[in-house]
């Protein structure tokens, strides 16, 4: 019954191993995700989380979590940090340093910019099987459109349609030519 | 988890036919909503909107909080919806290039799966699944649009919010109906940017590996056509040559198949 599945069950899984990286880009980082279906025990906490490491200079795809809330704890390092609501406004646009606590709210679209230093955090996702969706990268939404749909959506010509869809070609994690840092600095100065 | 576990008891005890409220015009349709704020509305936990969509016209990619059944109570068209990670499957090949050379442009494009949509259909978008829509007939597309912010899909509150990726939705024009209107929550979904506008311009070209000014164009700030745009030309892009008349053919098999059955 279930109770000899609870006591036999495994409650316990790494996420810091490099070798257990869902994502891998040696370049920018990498992101490793616990979720209901590698530790089944998450199934009746309908809970799961996920591991994130930039390194320098590095960006995380803007993404919603589809089917959860995300908190995010940082436990090294220090990234400039955007949440976006259904309005189009950014609810958050602030560097997030070590030891420092983010909600990212359901379906809330989020940008992570490690500009100086590496960046390393955890989320717990109030869904044990949480999924992401990125904006840009291989399997963005973006991606998935008619290079048409592109086009009329934002009234561009079909070229620059396809490259917004095809310049991109990695799924998550992907270094910056550097030019927004230099933006903020520009700014901040 | 219903309204009334969280809300105490619902006042049901008066019933009555509701209209919508609210009228979002853009430039090529018109979105009207019923009133959420109505205890009906509110002890269902749901809210109904319905877009009416002209010939040529394209309801802009968006997702929501909540699942969604569309109906589709007019016309015909067909739609997209990106699912989380799913391959991008329908391909334009060679041999559709060749038709193409009339139009002297090379048309190769490869995207999620198109599904097409006629009167009578009942279409499913997931919680978070971004989707558009495309009115391809000659008559005008009318689709009722049933969110289920009651639903364990949703983990905001009670109230869905569409996220639009695309357009610039605060260009729609908004007329207020009768009774009260809709709370400002819903009218919002239509009357805001969409997503990219919140993010810094150099961050979007960078994360999309494009100019500033294409990333721009992504926030859409000069766009004034609302969330339902016109596509004088036609939307192309890569599905099979579904026909109306071959659909037909195929529902009468399948009667004939089982034939009547007595209930």
């Amino acid at each position: 019954g279930i109770e000899e599945t609870i006591c036999s069950a495994k409650l316990r899984q790494n996420i810091d191993n490099p070798a257990r990286a869902d994502v891998y880009n040696p370049q920018a980082g990498r992101f490793t995700t616990v979720n209901s279906l590698t530790l089944p025990i998450l199934s009746f906490l309908r809970l799961s989380a996920a591991k994130g490491v930039l390194y320098r200079n590095s960006i995380m795809a803007p993404h919603w979590w589809t089917n959860a809330h995300s908190v995010l704890y940082v436990t090294r390092g220090e990234a400039r940090i955007q949440i976006v609501d259904h309005r189009g406004q950014a609810v958050l646009d602030d560097r997030v340093r070590q030891g420092q606590v983010v909600i990212v709210p359901q379906n809330f679209a989020v940008v992570k910019h490690a500009e100086n230093e590496i960046f390393e955090w955890v989320v717990f996702n109030t869904n044990d099987n949480a999924m992401i969706n990125t904006l840009s990268g291989r399997t963005s939404a973006i991606r998935g459109l008619p290079v048409d749909v592109i086009a009329n959506s934002y009234q561009i010509s079909r070229e620059e349609a396809r490259r917004l869809k095809f310049n991109r070609e990695e799924t998550l994690l992907f270094t910056s030519s550097g030019r927004s840092s230099q933006y903020g600095r520009v700014a901040a100065a | 988890q219903r309204y009334q576990q969280q809300q105490g008891q619902c006042q049901l005890n008066r019933l009555n036919p509701m209209e919508p409220t609210v009228r979002i015009q853009a430039e090529a349709g018109v979105t009207e909503l019923w009133d959420k704020n109505n205890q009906q509305f509110q002890c269902a936990g749901v809210s109904l909107i319905r877009h009416v969509i002209q010939s040529r016209g394209m309801l802009l990619p968006s997702y929501l909080n909540t699942p969604l059944l569309a109906y589709v109570e007019r016309g015909r068209g067909f739609f997209g919806i990106m699912n989380s990670g799913c391959p991008e499957t329908f391909q334009s090949s060679q041999q559709f290039q060749q038709g193409e050379r009339g139009a002297g442009s090379r048309f190769q494009d490869r995207h999620q799966k198109i599904g097409q949509f006629k009167q009578g259909d009942i279409i499913a978008f997931p919680a978070g699944a971004a989707h558009w829509a495309y009115n391809e007939g000659n008559e005008e597309l009318v689709l009722v649009c049933f969110e289920d912010s009651g639903n364990s899909a949703n983990q905001l509150d009670q109230n869905s919010r569409r996220f639009f990726i695309a357009g610039n939705p605060q260009q729609g024009e908004q007329q207020q109906g009768q009774q009260g209107g809709a709370r400002s929550f819903q009218k919002e979904q239509f009357q805001s940017g969409n997503v990219f506008r919140g993010f810094e311009l150099e961050l979007l070209a960078e994360a999309f590996g494009v100019s500033t000014e294409t990333a721009r164009k992504l926030q859409g700030q000069e766009d004034q056509r609302g969330h339902i745009v016109n596509i004088d030309q036609g939307l192309r892009v890569v599905r099979p040559p579904f026909s109306q008349e071959q659909e037909e053919r195929e529902e009468r098999q399948e009667q004939g198949q089982y034939g009547p059955r007595a209930n």
